[in-house]
């Protein structure tokens, strides 16, 4: 089954599955406990070890199994846990589970341009405004038309002393969005890199004298980011390229990492992501098997009732025209032949001196002879004429 | 009727030499 494709093979919209984007990712930690080492952590030492790697590893038998941050004394508190997704992928949820008692406030953010800039996804604080000048969600979710990163309460301590970071795109989006109909959606749940930026730790939110705080550590694991690597409905999973990167295995004559333009020689159709109603597959350009390249134009493609828009570039084998579907000048069209054949445009072939010219009819193959001359490249004289010695006039009328 | 070809040879190109085919 091909999940891109319906059982008559016509093309229908196929999207990866729900995965892990973080899983096996390397995490970039702004502070990790160990260096120099101290009683409980040595990151020379596997067994008392605490790397940001266990904070997106598959678990298992790794012991200890939480990231830990270094013993916070004095401001600034922050620790930043970054993860680059490798592509770019359609969010779903992010969590985090915390080893220790979970922060007073948390700040979520995503890049789409691989760290270049960020912008928010949500905050959690038990002080929206003092920490990020946000007033509490509202319980309804965003007051505007699109998705919005709100501030909700602080991730809660459990019975077992940890406590968990839970959100999902849907938190900062207005019900009712439609991913396939709407851009700003799309644009929201896009992330190709994640940010965990631990604002504040619980135990010194009352703390207002720097000198008096506890050393603090940030410590957590299992920090999953939810999603489906982002192909635009154009593939149904991610690969490896040779180089170690991760892309979408495009279908629909898509390419790009993420299926996000048409290839080369499928531009009769401009680019368009793909929805459950309709695959918007690119297709390739009609050019009678003359041509190996296109371009899309979009002026052609209205006229044409938005169908085909593709023009074909540098026909080959003689031919000529959009779709290079016919002759091109000094040429017709063989009718024995197929319009796919190389051989579907013969030369004219107009005799030098019987021929007023050496461009024949494209259809006929008919050369346009002077008086007197017949024949299809006028290479006889015609009946009641005979040869002339005058190349001007090589056929006159038989006395 | 099929008439015969032109025949090159019996054109004289003495006034059309610019012309003249190149054979």
């Amino acid at each position: 089954a091909d999940p891109c494709h319906d059982q008559g093979g016509a093309p229908r919209s196929c999207v990866p599955g729900l995965v892990n984007a973080a899983l096996g990712r390397e995490v970039l930690a702004s502070s990790t406990c160990g260096r120099p080492a101290t009683r409980v952590c040595d990151a020379s030492d596997p067994r008392r070890a605490h790397p940001a790697a266990l904070l997106t590893s598959a678990g298992g038998t790794a012991n200890p199994v939480c990231w830990r941050s270094e013993s916070l004394r004095k401001a600034p508190l922050n620790v930043t846990l970054t993860v680059p997704l490798g592509k770019a992928f359609e969010l779903v949820f992010v969590s985090l589970r915390f080893c220790s008692a979970p922060p007073a406030s948390v700040a979520l953010l995503k890049s789409q341009d691989h760290g270049r800039t960020w912008a928010p996804l949500g905050f959690f604080s038990s002080r929206c405004g003092p920490d990020y000048g946000r007033l509490p969600a509202p319980a309804n979710g965003p007051a505007g038309p699109g998705p919005e990163a709100l501030c909700f309460p602080e991730p809660q301590a459990q019975s077992d002393g940890g406590g968990l970071l839970a959100f999902s795109v849907q938190d900062g989006s207005p019900p009712g969005l439609d991913l396939d109909s709407s851009p700003v959606l799309q644009d929201w749940v896009t992330a190709t890199d994640i940010r965990v930026v631990l604002t504040r730790p619980a135990m010194l939110e009352d703390t207002r004298d720097s000198e008096a705080m506890v050393p603090y550590s940030y410590s957590a694991t299992e920090l999953q980011v939810g999603g489906r690597c982002k192909c635009n409905g154009h593939a149904s999973r991610c690969l490896l390229d040779t180089q170690g990167l991760l892309i979408c295995d495009c279908r629909h004559g898509t390419e790009g990492p993420d299926c996000s333009r048409c290839k080369p020689f499928y531009c009769d159709r401009p680019w368009q992501r793909a929805t459950a109603r309709e695959a918007h597959a690119c297709f390739a350009c009609s050019c009678n098997g003359h041509a190996r390249r296109c371009r899309f134009n979009m002026e052609l493609y209205r006229l044409s009732g938005r169908r085909s828009g593709g023009v074909c570039l540098n026909c080959r084998h003689n031919t000529a025209g959009r779709h290079c579907h016919y002759c091109r000048e000094g040429f017709y069209r063989d009718p024995g032949r197929a319009l796919s054949d190389r051989r579907a445009c013969r030369a004219c072939d107009c005799h030098p001196v019987g021929a007023a010219g050496k461009t024949c009819n494209q259809t006929t193959g008919q050369c346009p002879c002077k008086d007197g001359v017949t024949g299809l490249t006028c290479n006889r004289c015609a009946p009641g004429f005979q040869q002339s010695r005058s190349p001007v006039a090589p056929c006159v009328k038989t006395p | 009727e099929v008439m015969p070809t032109l025949d090159m040879a019996l054109f004289d190109w003495t006034d059309y030499e610019d012309l003249k085919p190149e054979v």
